[in-house]
């Protein structure tokens, strides 16, 4: 089964 | 801060197809133009808009000022705007609200409003220059078809580039479906085209709720770019016309 990432995961927060 | 679009309609277009996946927003006034970042409320979407400031017919931005804004709040302003009317914003340092002025192309109707502003207390998120793997452009009346059409069948999307064919399929409760779109070999209209740049084939699974947001965004451009790269965030790009900027949606992928 596929779950839903969130973006966080792939990009740096400033 | 002081800036003058000759068509109204542009941000009103803007608003309808970022209102419904972000509340409140950042719009960020800089020398450059004016931008905003947003994520959707589970972090799962990024809107990203950017308005050159050549585009706009009168641009002045002395220090860099972000404008905290409801868009439901902004949304009842702009129902005030006609489509055709121009519009002015003008904003202090302080920061504390917003004037909008719109002034009909006659010029003797003028009505002004001022919108309080919040402070939010956004994330940005970096995100770098990328390399996709699989580049389509497609009529963006064409992707909207096709968001509306699959979402009825189910909740997820597969999206398959290859050299010969971009594909989306649903997998859902009543049934199965697709749609496969071949790159356009007789270009009879440009905005009518379907071409696929690929470095390599991409097979990734997106939720079709997202896609469908996205797809407010379509009376913004005749034409809608999808970048993809295995198991990254899916890029879609509505181009306002060279000079003016872009609307960009970025989705996380649903992965094992």
């Amino acid at each position: 089964n596929k779950h839903q990432t969130t973006l966080e995961k792939y990009y740096d927060g400033h | 801060f002081e800036a003058r679009l000759t068509q109204a309609s542009l941000i009103k277009k803007i608003l309808e197809a970022i209102k419904d996946l972000v509340t409140d927003a950042n719009f960020d006034c800089s020398p450059e133009g004016l931008s905003l970042q947003a994520m959707d409320s589970s972090h799962v979407s990024l809107v990203s808009m950017v308005l050159h400031a050549q585009g706009f017919e009168m641009f002045r931005c002395q220090r860099a000022v972000s404008l905290g804004i409801n868009l439901a709040s902004l949304t009842k302003i702009l129902k005030c705007a006609g489509n055709d009317d121009s519009i002015t914003l003008r904003a202090d340092e302080k920061g504390d609200k917003a004037e909008f002025v719109f002034e009909s192309q006659s010029q003797d109707r003028l009505s002004e409003f001022e919108l309080k502003l919040m402070d939010i207390d956004s994330e940005h998120l970096g995100i770098p220059d990328t390399k996709y793997s699989a580049i389509v452009e497609m009529p963006s009346s064409e992707y909207r078809r096709i968001c509306s059409d699959l979402g009825v069948m189910g909740d997820t999307v597969r999206i398959s580039v290859s050299k010969e064919s971009v594909k989306f399929q649903v997998d859902g409760d009543i049934g199965k479906g697709s749609v496969c779109l071949h790159p356009s070999s007789v270009v009879d209209k440009p905005t009518e085209v379907v071409k696929i740049s690929l470095e390599e084939p991409v097979d990734m699974i997106f939720s079709i709720r997202y896609l469908n947001y996205f797809a407010k965004a379509a009376p913004l451009s005749d034409t809608v770019t999808l970048s993809l790269s295995k198991d990254f965030p899916l890029q879609i790009e509505f181009k306002f016309g060279e000079q003016m900027g872009y609307l960009r949606y970025y989705l996380a992928p649903k992965i094992d």
